[in-house]
C-alpha cells in the first residue's frame, strides 16, 4: 500500500 | 486528496493569515510568541526540504512556498519591522528545551538513517510542540486577545482535521503515517485546554482569561 516514502501531506 | 486534509490545510492557511493580519493592521505583535514563530519556520524548512527532491503536485508545491514564506515573514515581522511591540518580557520559554529532545527523538525513532529523513522527522517531532511557547506565554500573562485566539483556534482546527483525515485515509487508502499520527495526537491533545476556552469564553463574546 502506499506507505513511506510517499509523504503527499504538508 | 481528501476533504478533512483540504479543510485542515485551508484551516492551517487561515490560522497564519490571521496572525499576519492582525500584526500589519495593529502594527503590533503583543501576546504572540516570538519562539513559537522562529519553531514554526524551523518545522516548514526542515520538512519541506522535499521541494527540492520531490515532485507531488502544483497544489502541494504551492502550499509549501507559502508556508516557509510566511513563517519567515511572521518571523521578519516580529524581530525587525515591529519589534518594538514584542513582548520578550513574557516571551520565556526556553526552546532549546523543545529542539534538543526532538533532535534527539528523529534521531532515534525514525523511518529510515538519511538527512532528509531525519530532517522530516525531526520536523514532525518538533511541530507537534512548537506551540508551547505561545500557550505558556498566554498562561503568563493570563488572558489572550480574542484575534489571538481565533489564530491559535484555527491552528488546533487544523490539526484536529488532520487527525480526520488520517482515520479517513486508514480506512479509504489502507493509508498510515505512524510518525505524524502520535506525533499530531499529541499536538492536537495539547491544544484541548484552549479549545475549552475558547468556546466557553470567546465564542461568547467574553476575552479569553485564565481563571486565577
Amino acid at each position: 500500500h502506499p506507505h513511506y516514502p510517499f509523504k503527499d501531506e504538508l | 486528496m481528501n476533504i478533512f486534509r483540504l479543510l485542515g490545510d485551508l484551516s492551517h492557511l487561515l490560522a497564519i493569515i490571521i496572525l499576519l493580519l492582525k500584526i500589519w493592521k495593529t502594527r503590533s505583535c503583543a501576546g504572540i510568541s516570538g519562539k513559537s514563530q522562529i519553531l514554526f519556520a524551523i518545522v516548514y524548512t526542515t520538512r519541506y526540504l522535499d521541494l527540492l527532491t520531490t515532485y507531488i503536485s502544483a497544489y502541494n508545491t504551492f502550499m509549501k512556498i507559502i508556508f516557509i514564506a510566511t513563517s519567515y515573514t511572521t518571523v521578519f515581522l516580529m524581530y525587525v519591522k515591529f519589534k518594538a511591540t514584542y513582548d520578550h518580557n513574557h516571551d520565556t520559554f526556553r526552546i532549546e528545551f523543545l529542539i534538543l529532545p526532538t533532535s534527539l527523538l528523529a534521531l532515534l525513532i525514525n523511518h529510515e538513517f538519511t538527512i532528509i529523513e531525519i530532517l522530516w522527522t525531526f520536523s514532525i517531532y518538533l511541530e507537534s510542540v512548537a506551540i508551547l511557547p505561545q500557550l505558556f506565554l498566554v498562561s503568563k500573562t493570563g488572558e489572550a486577545e480574542s484575534i489571538t485566539s481565533h489564530y491559535l483556534f484555527a491552528l488546533g482546527c487544523y490539526r484536529g482535521l488532520y487527525l480526520l483525515n488520517w482515520v479517513y485515509r486508514y480506512y479509504a487508502e489502507n493509508y498510515y503515517e505512524l510518525i505524524a499520527i502520535v506525533a499530531g495526537l499529541v499536538q492536537t491533545i495539547l491544544y484541548c485546554d484552549f479549545f475549552y476556552l475558547y468556546i466557553t469564553k470567546v465564542l461568547k463574546g467574553k476575552k479569553l482569561q485564565l481563571p486565577a
